[in-house]
C-alpha cells in the first residue's frame, strides 16, 4: 500500500522550473487495482518512478508499506525494489546482450533464487506472457510488442506485492493486451497484488477498479468504477 | 508509391529459420493512406525497415518510385531514404545528446538547407505537435509521449513524398494522437504526402482510407474502408 502526501516534484532546466507533479495526495491499499491516465506530459511517468524511489520528489512524503520512501537511503531503496516492487518500465530498459529468459531470471538471481527454479518461473512466465519459443532471442531480435511483454514478465516473475507499470500495452494489440489483463486480474485475486498502471489503453482502464486522472501535474480526478 | 512482389524475409537465428514476412504482395499508390495492423509479431515493422531499406529482403522485389530498393547500393539507399522518405521508428531512435529541436533539423542540415531555414521550419513543426516550448530539451527530459512526437516531427519536417510510420500514436493519450492524425491528414491532402502506418490503434485506422491486415507474415487481408 502506498501512500503520497503533498508531493511535488519540480524538474530545474537551468533556470527554468517545470512543475511535473502538484500537490499529489494519494492511498492506495493492498490488493486496489488502480489505473493512472491523463494527456502526455501530464506526469504520470514521473509519478511511478517517485513511487519505486528510482526518483526522489522535491517536497512532499511517498510511504510504501510504512517506509518512508522519499528518506529511505538508495541501497535501502533498492532493496525494497529487488524484494516487493516490479516497474514495468515506458520505454522496458531490457538488458540488450541477456536473453528474453536471462533477462527475466536476472532479479531472482539477485534474489537468490536457485537456478532450477528461475529456469522454471521463468519459462512458465513467458509462456503466460505468450512468448513461448522465445526464450532465447536477445531483445533486439523481437518486435516492439515482444519486448514489452518480457518487460513485464521480468517485473511480476518473483511475485513482488506491489506492480508499478508505465504504460504496459502501448505496443500490444488489442487481443494480445487483454490475453495480458486477465493475466494480471488473475495475480490480483489470487496472490492480492496491488497494481498501479499508467495507460493510454480504454481496455486497461476497463480492467481497473479504480481511475485516477493526471493532468498538467495535478489529480483531476480520483474516482472508483465499476 | 511502393509495390512488394513475392516479398520474403526469413531471420536465421543459428539453424533455426523464423519467416518473419510469407510472399508479401503490395502496392500502394502515391496519395494513399494506408494502414498495416496486425497482431504483436506478425511483421509490421519488418515489413517498414524492408521498404525503406533499412534491411534487406530474403527473396522477392520492392519498388520505391520505380527503384528497386532490394537492389540498390547502401549510399543509394541512405540517398533515397534522405529525399523521398521520412520514417518514424517504434523505438523513437532520438539522438540523445541533441535537443528536439536539433533531433528535427538534423536532416534537414544533411539535405543542406540554410541555417535560418531549418530553425524557422523545425520551430514550426514542433508547435504543430504540440511541443512549443519544449525545443531545447533533451529527449531523455522528455516524457515518452513527447519523445514520439519529436520523432514524428523528425520524420515530417521536410515533406517525404512517402511516410512509414511505425506505430506512431503507441504512447499518446486519444486527444494528442487525434490533433496529430489530423495533421498528417491534412499533409496528405494538400501535399499528396503518402502515408503507410503500422498501429494497433482503432483511432489511427479509422483515418486511413485503407486497412491491410498482417498474421503470422501474411497479408489475411487488404481492404479499403471509408
Ligand atoms: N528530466 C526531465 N527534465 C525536465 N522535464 C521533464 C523531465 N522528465 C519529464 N519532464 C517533464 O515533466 C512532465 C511530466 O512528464 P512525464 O514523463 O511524467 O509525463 P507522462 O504523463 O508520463 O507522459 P507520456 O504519456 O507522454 O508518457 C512533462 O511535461 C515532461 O516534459
Ligand atoms: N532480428 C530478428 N531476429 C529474429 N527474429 C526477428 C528479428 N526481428 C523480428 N523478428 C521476429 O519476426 C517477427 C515479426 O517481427 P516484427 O517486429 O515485424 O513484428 P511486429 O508486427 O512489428 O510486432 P509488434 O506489434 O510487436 O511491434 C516476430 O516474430 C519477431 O520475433
Ligand atoms: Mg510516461
Ligand atoms: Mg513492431
Amino acid at each position: 500500500p502506498v501512500t503520497c502526501r503533498h508531493l511535488n516534484k519540480i524538474y530545474q532546466q537551468g533556470h527554468i522550473s517545470i512543475p511535473a507533479l502538484v500537490d499529489i495526495n494519494l492511498e492506495i491499499h493492498q490488493n486496489d487495482f488502480v489505473c493512472l491516465s491523463g494527456p502526455s506530459g501530464s506526469g504520470k511517468s514521473t509519478l511511478l518512478n517517485l513511487l519505486s524511489g528510482l526518483d526522489t520528489p522535491t517536497s512532499g512524503e511517498i510511504e510504501v508499506d510504512g517506509q518512508r520512501v522519499d528518506e529511505m537511503s538508495r541501497a535501502n531503496l533498492a532493496e525494497m525494489r529487488l524484494h516487493k516492487i516490479g516497474f514495468v518500465f515506458q520505454a522496458y530498459n531490457l538488458i540488450p546482450v541477456l536473453s528474453a529468459q536471462e533477462n527475466v531470471e536476472f532479479v531472482m538471481q539477485l534474489q537468490g533464487i536457485n537456478r532450477q527454479e528461475r529456469a522454471k518461473k521463468s519459462r512458465t512466465i513467458l509462456k503466460e506472457v505468450g512468448l513461448k519459443g522465445l526464450e532465447n532471442r536477445r531483445p533486439g531480435d523481437l518486435s516492439g510488442g515482444q519486448q514489452q511483454r518480457v518487460a513485464v514478465a521480468r517485473a511480476i516473475v518473483s511475485g513482488p506485492s506491489l506492480l508499478l507499470a508505465d504504460e504496459p500495452t502501448a505496443n500490444l494489440d488489442s487481443q494480445t493486451a487483454e490475453s495480458l489483463m486477465q493475466l494480471l486480474r488473475t495475480m490480483n485475486k489470487e496472490h492480492g497484488t496491488t497494481f498501479l498502471f499508467s495507460t493510454h489503453d480504454k481496455l486497461v482502464m476497463d480492467y481497473s477498479k479504480r481511475l485516477v486522472k493526471l493532468h498538467d501535474g495535478r489529480i483531476k480526478s480520483d474516482e472508483a468504477q465499476a
